[in-house]
């Protein structure tokens, strides 16, 4: 509801209507608190509609982008026949310490799509960065794709989308249950959470995420 | 295909930051499975900002990026059983524990074993508690056990204990799982190899019906 709420206020198109996953977190010393990957201070995020779903115009585009450059790290699949999103997002982290944020699309995985993949992929970094106004060679994007594989993102109607997902960004709870509905696939819910903890008397931080899946499951990422 | 993005206001170094998400995701999404299919775009990424204040975080030793690092696994965690749950066609989420193994690398592969076996699913969806099935599953995982040390419960209720099968009641262990598929909700596992300090969790789900006619009508 939190979602619908501010769709019709952002204005932004496409559906957002499925419901959310349970939180799921064991308890221990940390605090469990509303929304996902906005929580933690100095991050915006969205999700709209671009047009790059075979059916149905549910959410297709996520931005999530931090206010400054942020210290990145990375888990990828050991598949040998990874996606061009994931060759480029290894390239991308062995040549920087930091990024401005990450660009996702459902839809279309850009996995077994060869040269042309690896071009959609460094196409999708390099709007994101033309639609933040930064330096994509010192702040760069990363980028992430899910959907059928063998099948080439709609580089076109991407890069089209950003300017408007970026103008919609924002820190709220909304903002992040949209971009988590926007990354989903066959998923029959969103899958967002946060928590705060105290890393020492008065010291406190914030973890936010957002994931999806729900078939071809079987993780083995390093 | 899964698909995770973590951000964090804290200000640590990537010397802290990359190994802290390679552990954590060791611990939650490297440990769920649905289907045994391993995607081509896997990815989870990280984002710390800053944005917290405070001295940076640079000694992956101390106190406070081993808390930090403890968030982020149960962070992940809680994502990772989202999907698990989430599973195309289940019911519910199974959570195995394994302990007693030799080390928690040994524990997680016995409980990723249990939870990823077709037939454990499937004796999941059909409400049977098959504790063959579970120290099967167990037993082909590649750690090594004696057979008389494997303890098995299902919920509350103690399956096999000294390598040995219990006259437990399977009326109510098969309610067990008929009230958690009602609910969509959790069934727990757990299978103890051993003595030794070894600990470890991963998370799946049964398979049903379901299954099979979402990607049958699913082209990839």
């Amino acid at each position: 509801s939190a979602a619908s709420t501010e769709q019709a206020s952002a204005g932004l198109p496409g559906s957002f209507d499925i419901p959310a996953a349970p939180i799921l977190i064991p308890e221990g010393p940390w605090k469990v608190i509303e929304g996902g990957v906005t929580a933690p201070a100095g991050f915006k995020a969205q999700g709209m509609y671009a047009g790059l779903r075979a059916k149905g115009d549910k959410a297709d585009l996520a931005l999530v982008v931090s206010d400054t450059p942020a210290v990145a790290a990375g888990a990828f699949t050991l598949n040998v026949m990874a996606a061009a999103p994931v060759t480029l997002c290894r390239e991308v982290l062995a040549a920087h310490e930091t990024v401005r944020g990450v660009v996702i699309n459902a839809g279309q995985a850009n996995a077994a799509t060869g040269a042309a993949g690896d071009r959609d992929a460094r196409a999708a970094t390099a709007a994101a960065a033309d639609a933040l106004g930064g330096d994509e060679a010192s702040d760069p994007f990363l980028v992430m794709s899910t959907g059928v594989i063998g099948r080439r993102v709609d580089a076109d109607a991407l890069s089209a989308a950003l300017p408007v997902l970026a103008a919609g960004l924002g820190a709220g709870a909304g903002h992040a249950l949209r971009a988590a509905v926007a990354i989903t696939t066959t998923d029959l819910a969103s899958k967002s959470a946060a928590l705060e903890v105290e890393l020492a008397p008065g010291r406190t931080v914030r973890l936010g995420g957002m994931c999806k899946g729900s078939g071809m499951i079987h993780p083995n990422m390093a | 295909t899964m698909l995770g993005v973590v951000t964090c206001d804290a200000p640590v170094a990537a010397a802290v930051w990359r190994p802290a998400l390679a552990a954590a995701c060791a611990a939650s999404f490297n440990q769920i499975t649905v289907d045994g299919d391993t995607s081509t775009n896997d990815t989870v990424l990280g984002l710390a900002n800053g944005a917290a204040g405070g001295a940076a975080i640079g000694d992956p030793n101390s106190p406070e990026a081993r808390a930090l690092g403890a968030a982020l696994t149960v962070l992940l965690q809680g994502l990772a059983k989202s999907i698990a749950w989430d599973g195309e066609g289940a019911t519910m989420l199974l959570e195995c524990t394994a302990r007693g193994a030799r080390s928690d690398a040994d524990a997680r592969r016995v409980a990723r074993s249990v939870v990823g076996s077709s037939l454990v699913k499937s004796a999941m969806f059909g409400h049977d508690p098959n504790w063959g099935r579970i120290a099967a599953a167990a037993g082909y995982s590649g750690v090594d056990y004696r057979q008389e040390d494997v303890r098995i419960s299902l919920g509350d209720t103690e399956l096999m204990r000294g390598g040995q099968p219990l006259d437990f009641d399977a009326a109510a262990a098969s309610a067990y799982m008929k009230a958690a598929a009602a609910a969509h909700g959790t069934v727990t596992i757990e299978v103890s190899i051993g003595d030794g300090p070894g600990v470890g969790q991963a998370w799946g789900c049964d398979l049903s019906y379901d299954y099979v006619k979402i990607n049958a009508e699913y082209t990839t």
